[in-house]
């Protein structure tokens, strides 16, 4: 997957961080000091659709290529620009009783994305 | 929610402005943690711990097997540590009770427990610990005595006692009791220590979606 950059509108991992302070948060979650959330966003043309990202090799080229041609005047759309790996959020908060509770929390943070 | 044709489906469009979008962000941000960690609205701290308690009981578990490993069926896992509310206590005797939240243990199977609690001896003596595991079963109004755990205990500082399934499933219910007991009681001042440094908790490992298991007896 490709980061966001200024200018570019191909499917990439926006990156958003949600400072804890911030929202008012940090009283009750002790570590971390934020959720690096992030989000995918952009176009994925018929060409891209089913690869996680850019073309990866010579041959996937070619595959998207005849897909793409062989697409040509068929319905537009299908593909979305999507997080493709994602990795757990480790969270140390107090609960309501004043109890430290550990936890991981599956698939919380974008890592990056491609085109379904 | 992808289909198998027509545009992608987005939660906003051009119109919205970058402060708008951002607000959105914000807010689905903070439902999702909730909703992971099975909460309505954030918890409201009615009695915060301090970070020297906090820093204590990190430091007492380090070493300790971590209980929040990501398992292939992707459940859950909570380490939670329960810092004691002391009540009815004595120099012979400390009762130490646990309070474990409904949203935070409801549906959810304790797996393991530990009491770890701090104990002052006169220098070159002994002292044999009872740890007694009291229940408040549901329907009842009294505490009944479950089980009880004999400690050796010979020098001072932190010591720690591996609960068994009654004090899990106690703390499942949402309240665990204990009473430690020195057995043999000559100081002037209780053994056991409770202030801000050397509170006792129970380090508790969790896991999600315990009350959707098959058991076989």
């Amino acid at each position: 997957g490709i980061d966001c950059q200024g200018g570019s509108s191909m499917c990439c991992r926006q990156e958003f961080f949600v400072d804890f302070r911030e929202i008012g948060w940090h009283d009750w979650i002790i570590q971390p000091e934020g959720y690096a959330m992030n989000f995918c966003t952009g176009q994925c043309p018929l060409h891209v659709a089913g690869m996680p990202g850019i073309a990866a090799s010579f041959h996937t080229a070619v595959l998207n290529l005849l897909k793409a041609n062989t697409a040509a005047g068929t319905t537009e759309g299908g593909s979305c620009c999507v997080p493709t790996a994602r990795r757990p959020l480790s969270l140390l908060y107090y609960d309501r009783d004043s109890n430290i509770v550990k936890t991981d929390i599956p698939d919380m943070v974008v890592e990056a994305c491609g085109c379904s | 929610t992808l289909k198998a044709s027509g545009p992608c489906p987005a939660c906003w469009g051009a119109t919205l402005d970058l402060e708008s979008q951002r607000e959105l962000l914000l807010d689905l941000a903070k439902r999702r943690i909730l909703d992971k960690l099975h909460l309505n609205e954030r918890p409201t701290l009615s009695q915060p711990v301090s970070r020297t308690v906090l820093k204590t009981a990190l430091q007492r578990l380090h070493g300790s097997p971590q209980g929040a490993t990501l398992k292939d069926d992707q459940e859950q896992e909570y380490e939670i540590i329960s810092f004691a509310e002391t009540g009815f206590s004595s120099i012979n005797n400390t009762r130490l009770d646990f309070h474990f939240s409904d949203k935070t243990t409801g549906g959810m199977e304790i797996q393991q427990a530990r009491l770890m609690f701090f104990v002052q001896l006169p220098p070159n003596t002994t002292q044999t610990i009872n740890v007694r595991v009291l229940v408040l079963r549901p329907y009842d109004t009294n505490l009944t005595l479950t089980t009880q755990h004999l400690l050796e205990v010979d020098a001072s500082g932190w010591h720690q006692v591996l609960l068994g399934p009654e004090a899990q499933a106690a703390s499942s219910w949402g309240h665990l009791t204990l009473e430690l007991v020195p057995e043999s009681q000559e100081a002037q001042s209780s053994v056991i220590l409770g202030g801000v440094a050397h509170r006792p908790f129970v380090a508790a490992q969790v896991r999600a979606g315990g009350k959707h298991r098959v058991r076989r007896r």
